[in-house]
Protein backbone atom coordinates (compact mmCIF):
# COMPACT_ATOMS: atom_id res chain seq x y z
CA UNK A 1 0.00 0.00 0.00
CA UNK A 2 1.17 3.78 -0.87
CA UNK A 3 2.88 5.17 2.18
CA UNK A 4 1.41 8.97 2.85
CA UNK A 5 4.26 11.39 1.42
CA UNK A 6 3.79 12.80 5.29
CA UNK A 7 5.22 9.55 6.66
CA UNK A 8 8.27 9.32 4.13
CA UNK A 9 8.99 12.94 4.69
CA UNK A 10 9.42 12.02 8.35
CA UNK A 11 11.54 9.23 7.97
CA UNK A 12 14.00 11.67 5.70
CA UNK A 13 13.72 14.10 8.16
CA UNK A 14 14.71 11.24 10.80
CA UNK A 15 17.92 10.24 8.94
CA UNK A 16 18.87 13.83 8.66
CA UNK A 17 18.50 14.48 12.51
CA UNK A 18 19.99 10.40 12.90
CA UNK A 19 23.27 11.84 10.38
CA UNK A 20 23.58 15.03 11.83
CA UNK A 21 23.84 13.28 15.54
CA UNK A 22 26.27 10.24 14.37
CA UNK A 23 28.48 12.75 12.34
CA UNK A 24 28.89 15.22 15.23
CA UNK A 25 28.54 12.24 18.26
CA UNK A 26 30.33 9.00 16.60
CA UNK A 27 32.50 10.35 14.29
CA UNK A 28 30.51 9.04 11.24
CA UNK A 29 32.17 10.54 8.58
CA UNK A 30 35.54 9.43 9.40
CA UNK A 31 34.19 5.93 8.78
CA UNK A 32 32.73 6.30 5.21
CA UNK A 33 35.84 8.70 3.93
CA UNK A 34 36.02 6.01 1.18
CA UNK A 35 32.74 7.36 0.21
CA UNK A 36 33.23 10.71 1.20
CA UNK A 37 35.97 11.48 -2.02
CA UNK A 38 32.69 11.13 -4.35
CA UNK A 39 29.63 12.56 -2.29
CA UNK A 40 30.69 14.62 0.81
CA UNK A 41 26.92 13.34 1.60
CA UNK A 42 27.14 9.75 0.86
CA UNK A 43 27.30 7.67 4.20
CA UNK A 44 27.36 4.22 3.52
CA UNK A 45 24.26 2.28 4.95
CA UNK A 46 26.60 -0.22 7.17
CA UNK A 47 28.46 2.87 8.11
CA UNK A 48 25.52 4.41 9.31
CA UNK A 49 24.12 1.10 11.01
CA UNK A 50 27.43 0.47 12.78
CA UNK A 51 27.13 3.98 14.33
CA UNK A 52 23.71 3.31 15.50
CA UNK A 53 25.08 0.01 17.53
CA UNK A 54 27.39 2.46 18.66
CA UNK A 55 25.32 5.06 20.09
CA UNK A 56 22.71 2.25 21.17
CA UNK A 57 25.19 0.69 22.86
CA UNK A 58 26.42 3.72 24.76
CA UNK A 59 22.74 4.91 25.91
CA UNK A 60 21.88 1.00 27.37
CA UNK A 61 19.56 0.48 24.44
CA UNK A 62 18.92 -2.91 22.59
CA UNK A 63 21.69 -2.89 19.85
CA UNK A 64 19.38 -3.50 16.71
CA UNK A 65 21.44 -1.01 14.44
CA UNK A 66 17.97 0.23 13.22
CA UNK A 67 16.71 4.28 13.82
CA UNK A 68 13.72 2.79 15.95
CA UNK A 69 11.91 5.10 18.05
CA UNK A 70 13.66 4.54 21.66
CA UNK A 71 17.33 5.45 19.66
CA UNK A 72 14.77 8.17 18.16
CA UNK A 73 14.23 9.46 21.13
CA UNK A 74 17.89 9.66 22.81
CA UNK A 75 18.75 11.65 19.85
CA UNK A 76 15.81 14.41 20.05
CA UNK A 77 17.18 14.81 23.89
CA UNK A 78 18.62 18.38 24.76
CA UNK A 79 22.00 17.02 25.38
CA UNK A 80 26.22 18.28 25.63
CA UNK A 81 27.50 18.95 22.23
CA UNK A 82 30.97 16.73 23.40
CA UNK A 83 31.38 13.66 21.39
CA UNK A 84 30.42 10.29 23.25
CA UNK A 85 32.86 8.46 21.29
CA UNK A 86 36.05 10.50 22.70
CA UNK A 87 38.26 12.27 19.95
CA UNK B 1 33.53 7.27 34.06
CA UNK B 2 35.36 7.43 30.91
CA UNK B 3 38.40 9.88 30.67
CA UNK B 4 39.54 11.53 27.13
CA UNK B 5 42.04 9.21 25.15
CA UNK B 6 46.04 9.82 26.74
CA UNK B 7 43.84 10.23 29.77
CA UNK B 8 44.54 14.19 29.82
CA UNK B 9 44.15 16.25 32.86
CA UNK B 10 45.65 19.92 34.57
CA UNK B 11 49.03 19.88 35.54
CA UNK B 12 48.47 21.64 38.85
CA UNK B 13 45.95 22.03 41.24
CA UNK B 14 45.48 25.91 41.24
CA UNK B 15 43.13 26.54 38.22
CA UNK B 16 42.11 30.09 37.00
CA UNK B 17 38.23 30.87 35.35
CA UNK B 18 37.48 34.40 33.93
CA UNK B 19 33.69 34.85 32.64
CA UNK B 20 33.84 36.52 29.77
CA UNK B 21 30.28 37.45 29.01
CA UNK B 22 26.53 37.15 30.64
CA UNK B 23 23.10 35.41 29.67
CA UNK B 24 20.34 38.47 29.70
CA UNK B 25 18.11 35.26 30.65
CA UNK B 26 19.38 35.54 34.53
CA UNK B 27 21.08 38.51 36.41
CA UNK B 28 25.21 38.17 36.52
CA UNK B 29 25.26 37.66 40.19
CA UNK B 30 23.11 34.42 39.50
CA UNK B 31 25.53 33.59 36.61
CA UNK B 32 28.74 34.40 39.12
CA UNK B 33 26.96 31.99 42.07
CA UNK B 34 26.45 29.35 39.30
CA UNK B 35 29.50 28.97 37.85
CA UNK B 36 30.97 29.71 41.40
CA UNK B 37 28.85 26.68 42.80
CA UNK B 38 29.60 24.23 39.36
CA UNK B 39 33.35 24.43 40.28
CA UNK B 40 32.82 24.09 43.61
CA UNK B 41 31.45 20.58 43.52
CA UNK B 42 34.73 19.59 41.88
CA UNK B 43 37.11 21.40 44.11
CA UNK B 44 35.21 19.84 47.18
CA UNK B 45 36.35 15.70 46.59
CA UNK B 46 39.44 16.99 45.13
CA UNK B 47 42.81 18.91 45.92
CA UNK B 48 41.88 21.66 42.92
CA UNK B 49 41.36 25.18 44.09
CA UNK B 50 39.90 27.51 41.47
CA UNK B 51 40.60 31.43 41.00
CA UNK B 52 38.55 33.81 39.48
CA UNK B 53 40.28 36.54 37.26
CA UNK B 54 38.86 39.34 35.49
CA UNK B 55 41.23 40.07 32.79
CA UNK B 56 43.97 38.09 30.74
CA UNK B 57 43.80 34.42 30.07
CA UNK B 58 42.35 32.48 32.54
CA UNK B 59 42.57 28.18 32.20
CA UNK B 60 38.84 27.96 31.37
CA UNK B 61 37.35 30.96 29.76
CA UNK B 62 33.93 30.99 30.25
CA UNK B 63 31.17 32.18 27.66
CA UNK B 64 27.79 32.63 26.28
CA UNK B 65 27.17 32.31 22.23
CA UNK B 66 24.78 31.38 19.58
CA UNK B 67 25.69 29.17 16.47
CA UNK B 68 29.53 29.94 15.08
CA UNK B 69 30.68 31.03 18.19
CA UNK B 70 34.31 31.07 16.97
CA UNK B 71 35.16 27.32 17.84
CA UNK B 72 34.27 26.26 14.54
CA UNK B 73 31.88 23.95 16.79
CA UNK B 74 28.51 25.68 16.24
CA UNK B 75 25.33 25.44 18.44
CA UNK B 76 22.38 24.98 16.99
CA UNK B 77 19.61 27.08 18.00
CA UNK B 78 16.88 26.43 21.08
CA UNK B 79 17.43 22.86 22.57
CA UNK B 80 19.72 19.68 20.91
CA UNK B 81 23.01 21.34 22.12
CA UNK B 82 22.99 22.91 25.36
CA UNK B 83 26.69 23.88 25.51
CA UNK B 84 30.51 22.39 25.13
CA UNK B 85 33.57 22.57 26.94
CA UNK B 86 37.49 21.50 25.64
CA UNK B 87 39.89 18.83 27.77
CA UNK B 88 42.56 20.26 29.90
CA UNK B 89 44.88 22.01 27.65
CA UNK B 90 46.83 25.34 26.88
CA UNK B 91 44.81 27.78 24.74
CA UNK B 92 40.89 26.70 23.96
CA UNK B 93 41.48 24.01 26.09
CA UNK B 94 39.17 23.88 29.31
CA UNK B 95 37.18 26.82 27.81
CA UNK B 96 33.32 26.30 28.41
CA UNK B 97 30.44 27.50 25.90
CA UNK B 98 26.98 27.72 26.79
CA UNK B 99 24.20 28.44 23.61
CA UNK B 100 22.95 31.84 24.11
CA UNK B 101 19.85 30.65 21.85
CA UNK B 102 18.70 28.03 25.18
CA UNK B 103 16.52 30.17 28.06
CA UNK B 104 18.82 29.23 31.19
CA UNK B 105 17.89 29.67 34.76
CA UNK B 106 18.83 29.09 38.14
CA UNK B 107 15.37 26.51 38.18
CA UNK B 108 13.63 24.18 36.43
CA UNK B 109 11.73 26.66 33.81
CA UNK B 110 14.49 26.27 31.34
CA UNK B 111 18.23 24.82 30.94
CA UNK B 112 19.37 25.21 34.82
CA UNK B 113 22.80 26.97 34.25
CA UNK B 114 24.56 25.23 37.71
CA UNK B 115 23.93 21.59 35.87
CA UNK B 116 25.38 22.65 32.45
CA UNK B 117 28.06 24.05 34.16
CA UNK B 118 28.51 21.53 36.53
CA UNK B 119 28.78 18.83 33.88
CA UNK B 120 30.68 20.82 31.70
CA UNK B 121 33.56 21.58 33.86
CA UNK B 122 33.56 17.72 34.41
CA UNK B 123 34.95 18.16 30.56
CA UNK B 124 37.21 21.42 31.54
CA UNK B 125 39.14 18.88 33.75
CA UNK B 126 39.34 15.73 31.94
CA UNK B 127 36.55 13.74 32.27
CA UNK B 128 34.39 12.35 29.14
CA UNK B 129 31.10 11.12 28.85
CA UNK B 130 29.62 8.70 31.29
CA UNK B 131 27.41 5.24 30.49
CA UNK B 132 25.82 5.76 33.46
CA UNK B 133 22.17 6.96 33.64
CA UNK B 134 22.53 8.80 37.33
CA UNK B 135 25.85 10.34 36.57
CA UNK B 136 26.77 13.95 36.20
CA UNK B 137 28.92 13.08 33.28
CA UNK B 138 26.07 11.25 31.18
CA UNK B 139 25.78 13.08 27.97
CA UNK B 140 21.33 14.39 27.70
CA UNK B 141 20.12 16.84 30.28
CA UNK B 142 17.96 15.94 33.33
CA UNK B 143 16.88 18.41 35.69
CA UNK B 144 17.77 18.44 39.21
CA UNK B 145 16.63 19.94 42.17
CA UNK B 146 19.59 21.92 43.09
CA UNK B 147 19.89 22.03 46.93
CA UNK B 148 19.65 18.41 46.82
CA UNK B 149 22.01 17.73 44.17
CA UNK B 150 25.43 14.96 44.61
CA UNK B 151 27.65 13.70 42.59
CA UNK B 152 27.28 10.19 41.76
CA UNK B 153 29.71 7.72 42.74
CA UNK B 154 30.96 7.64 39.42
CA UNK B 155 31.46 10.89 38.86
CA UNK B 156 33.30 11.04 41.88
CA UNK B 157 35.44 8.16 41.27
CA UNK B 158 36.04 9.50 37.53
CA UNK B 159 37.63 13.10 39.01
CA UNK B 160 39.42 11.56 41.83
CA UNK B 161 40.94 8.44 39.49
CA UNK B 162 42.49 12.05 38.06
CA UNK B 163 43.45 14.32 40.85
CA UNK B 164 42.77 12.21 43.86
CA UNK B 165 40.76 13.35 46.80
CA UNK B 166 40.64 16.15 48.77
CA UNK B 167 43.49 16.59 50.89
CA UNK B 168 41.41 19.01 53.53
CA UNK B 169 40.74 17.82 56.79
Amino acid sequence: SAVPLSEIEKNEEDWQLAQTYLNRFYKLKDSSAGFASKNRNYVSKSSLSNKIKKMQEFFGLEITGNLDSATMGIMEKPRCGVPDVAE
Amino acid sequence: YNHFPGTIKWKKDKITYRILNYTPDISSTDVDTAIWRALKIWSDITPLKFTRIFEGEADIMISFGAREHGDNYPFDGANGLLAHAFPPAAGIGGDTHFDEDETWTMGSNGYNLFLVAAHEFGHALGLAHSRDPGALMFPTYTFASVNEFRLSQDDVSGIQALYGASNEI
